[in-house]
């Protein structure tokens, strides 16, 4: 989910 | 990071490249819409609000930094630059960017991961971002001969978009529990908005002809 991930995308 | 994101972003990098050169070499911004560079500058702004906050890599934060730098000095070239902004196509650019700003804020607002004022900007960059390229689709459109780098501008994007979606595709089957609904989604609509001018790109491409588009 998003918080193990943070937006790492540009 | 994989392969197709790497592609992408260099892709996503080159088409800002293209643009840059033609408005910084050739002075001239023919053919290319205000509005959309606009709501770039804009989904930019709204989407790395964390870029001092929340550190990633070198590589993210660099990015982020030419993106934004780059729109940003886009718009001011064709709005201010006392020689560019003469080939600016302003009566042909007339597509009303503030209807598309609006109704995806309002979007963001109602359907987001989290209800934080970032996470709801950041949504609201993506769904921004799906729809950014329409103004200047329209004014490709309304032009009669596209030149070659306006062309390879557009085409560039569409093949960054492309390629995150190769992206998501990868990193679904290889990170767990990588589900991104919102993104997928956008990302989607956005890469579906250029099927068309991929198809009429890649028609004038086989049969060596300049590109146009029908109204």
């Amino acid at each position: 989910y998003l918080d193990d991930y943070g937006h790492d995308e540009l | 990071m994989n392969i197709f994101r790497l592609a992408g972003d260099m892709t996503h990098l080159f088409s800002v490249l293209v643009l840059l050169l033609k408005i910084h070499t050739i002075k001239s911004c023919a053919g290319v819409s205000l509005k959309t560079q606009e709501l770039y500058a804009l989904v930019f702004a709204a989407r790395y609000l964390d870029i001092f906050t929340n550190y990633i890599s070198l590589y993210n934060t660099v990015m982020k930094l030419i993106f934004l730098g780059s729109s940003f000095s886009i718009v001011w070239y064709m709005r201010y630059h006392k020689i560019v902004r003469r080939s600016y196509d302003k009566d042909q650019d007339t597509f009303r960017h503030y209807f598309l700003i609006l109704p995806c804020l309002l979007l963001a607002l109602l359907i987001n991961e989290k209800f934080t004022f970032k996470e709801v900007m950041w949504t609201f960059s993506l769904y921004l971002e799906a729809v950014a390229i329409l103004p200047q689709l329209v004014l490709l459109q309304r032009t009669r001969n596209i030149d070659n780098l306006t062309g390879q501008y557009v085409f560039l994007l569409g093949a960054y978009r492309a390629l995150y979606i190769l992206n998501w595709v990868y990193r679904y089957f290889t990170e767990p529990h990588f589900v991104h609904w919102i993104t997928w989604v956008s990302g989607l609509v956005q890469t579906l908005l250029y099927a068309d001018f991929f198809y009429y790109y890649f028609q004038s491409w086989k049969n060596n002809q300049k590109l146009h588009l029908p109204a």
